[in-house]
């Protein structure tokens, strides 16, 4: 039984991409300290925007494959899936340059590297995909039937969509076993969690009995702020349990990290004093009890 | 020759909601001081999350008739688009009862009203609508046909669009004249911005060869911080005279607004004191003027 994640709110802005980078990469690499194991974890990269690609600092070429091509692939033909991924070395090497590039007279930070992770890029060829999709047969679970034959190759696979509940963030919820929303600590973020949710039961029913949810992030929490304080109890009064004990705060270091090409939890150690990466990582912390516990 | 300004920007969370609400309040309201004349304004929310509807603390009650009927309706159906419409007095109401809701122990401040702005409303029906118009004849241009008759009744419209490329962005795009694109200042938005300049063109050539750029407004500017000195700058470089002058920053009064029901044009006069309020009342200003010298 593999642990599939979609990081899915139509809401846009919510932090999709930077919990789907943070979490796919603190599970694969592992903290001996916080009792969190290394694993093989894919990241799979659907929003045409890109932006988990570029969280590593990759550049969105035309010239390689990306999901778009596995997606729209004539059903039958036998594709190698294995061409289409990123794997560690480059994405190191890509997350070093980029840092270089960004700060020019600093040296690389040691831990600015990842062993176990590896990405399918996306790029914005994707964004014709939804209505190209629309017409084809089976066009819900394409993903579904492209990750079949790796999907003994991983331990975790997590999947970040775009701002839509379209065929994209479809194909994504057949393809996954689990859900994860993460929901800004702000007012409009609140109104869409109903929306949001009926639509999960929707796909439940229709495309995917497997999905269950993984679980609720409230994100971009201000400190002190009636307004945080506030969507994060009602988030909790509607979805108890179901909502992570771990708040990711509103913080320029996160904010910042897409600038430099890596993800927080590689930039900044998760000490006290970079609570931004110590969040994530007690995200993953809870991530990997919830996928133990399963 | 009218004002129809769609506001987009596939990137989520940029303040495409919040930029529109309180453009088309400070249009429609005026500020003699400022030398804003007051004018006859509808806003349209063309996102199945309902967010502009909920800035005027409007319930989203689903039996009512949004633009979701109106899009969907058989051409050549003679449907009356004012039984769509929600007026200055039923906005007012909303308005009042919201914050009344929200602040039991204050009075409603007596600037919390309109007199001269519309609200074309959307609820979560409006979500089906891309696949629904995906075979549709004429799918491009529905919102297009929809307005015709009302044209003339209206100084400016201004349309509040979901965060992608699809067919509601796209039927915004074929019945505006004017796309307004809000950029927030991180680096994600920066990155996205080509590809919404080329999605432009296409659309321009494809669909509407009227559209034209009616300026770039940079938000959620963090004063001193040097990630959002960087995403101005490069934005000043590449785009120069069609960024706005006037910034917005990022700031708790215009985070707070939603949940207190109204635009934060409205909830706080644009003093010095009121940063929220007296930029988007600059912007206000600003765009004024490039609607005068069109
Ligand atoms: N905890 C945080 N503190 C500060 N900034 C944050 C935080 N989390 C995310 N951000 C920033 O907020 C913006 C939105 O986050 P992100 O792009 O991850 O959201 P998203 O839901 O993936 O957006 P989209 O809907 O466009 O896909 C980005 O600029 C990101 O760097
Ligand atoms: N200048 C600002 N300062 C602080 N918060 C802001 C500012 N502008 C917008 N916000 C808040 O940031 C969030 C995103 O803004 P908004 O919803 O307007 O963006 P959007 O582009 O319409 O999002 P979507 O892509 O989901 O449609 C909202 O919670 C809003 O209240
Ligand atoms: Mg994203
Ligand atoms: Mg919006």
């Amino acid at each position: 039984y593999k642990t599939i994640i979609a990081c899915t709110n139509q809401k846009g802005g919510c932090a999709k991409t930077t919990t789907a980078v943070n979490l796919a990469t603190s599970l694969a690499e592992g903290n001996a300290k916080l009792g969190i194991p290394p694993s093989k974890v894919l990241l799979i990269d659907l929003d045409p925007q890109g932006n988990a690609s570029t969280s590593f600092g990759v550049d969105k070429r035309l010239d390689v494959p990306t999901v778009y091509e596995l997606l729209m692939q004539p059903t039958g033909e036998d594709l190698n899936i294995h061409d289409f991924l990123i794997g560690p070395e480059i994405l190191t090497d890509e997350m070093q340059r980029s840092f270089k590039n960004m700060n020019q007279d600093q040296r690389i930070p040691k831990r600015l590297k990842v062993e176990n992770l590896y990405l399918l890029p996306s790029n914005i060829r994707l964004s014709g995909a939804e209505i190209e999709l629309a017409t084809k047969l089976g066009r819900e679970t394409r993903l579904r039937e492209a990750l079949a034959p790796i999907m003994d190759d991983f331990d975790h696979i997590i999947i970040d969509t775009p701002p839509s509940l379209g065929l994209l963030t479809i194909n994504a919820l057949a393809a996954a076993n689990w859900i994860l929303v993460p929901v800004q600590a702000e007012y409009y973020a609140l109104e869409g969690m109903s929306q949001l949710m009926n639509s999960i039961r929707l796909i439940q029913r229709r495309v995917n009995n497997h999905l269950k949810l993984f679980g609720i992030a409230v994100t971009m929490y201000t400190p002190r702020s009636k307004l945080s304080q506030f969507v994060e109890s009602e988030v909790r009064k509607h979805f108890g349990e179901d909502v992570f004990q771990t708040v990711i705060p509103r913080l320029m270091s996160i904010a910042e990290a897409p600038k430099d090409g890596a993800p927080v939890v590689l930039l900044k150690n998760p000490t006290k004093g970079n609570k931004g990466s110590k969040q994530y990582w007690a995200l993953a912390k809870e991530s990997h009890l919830r996928i133990m516990k399963r």
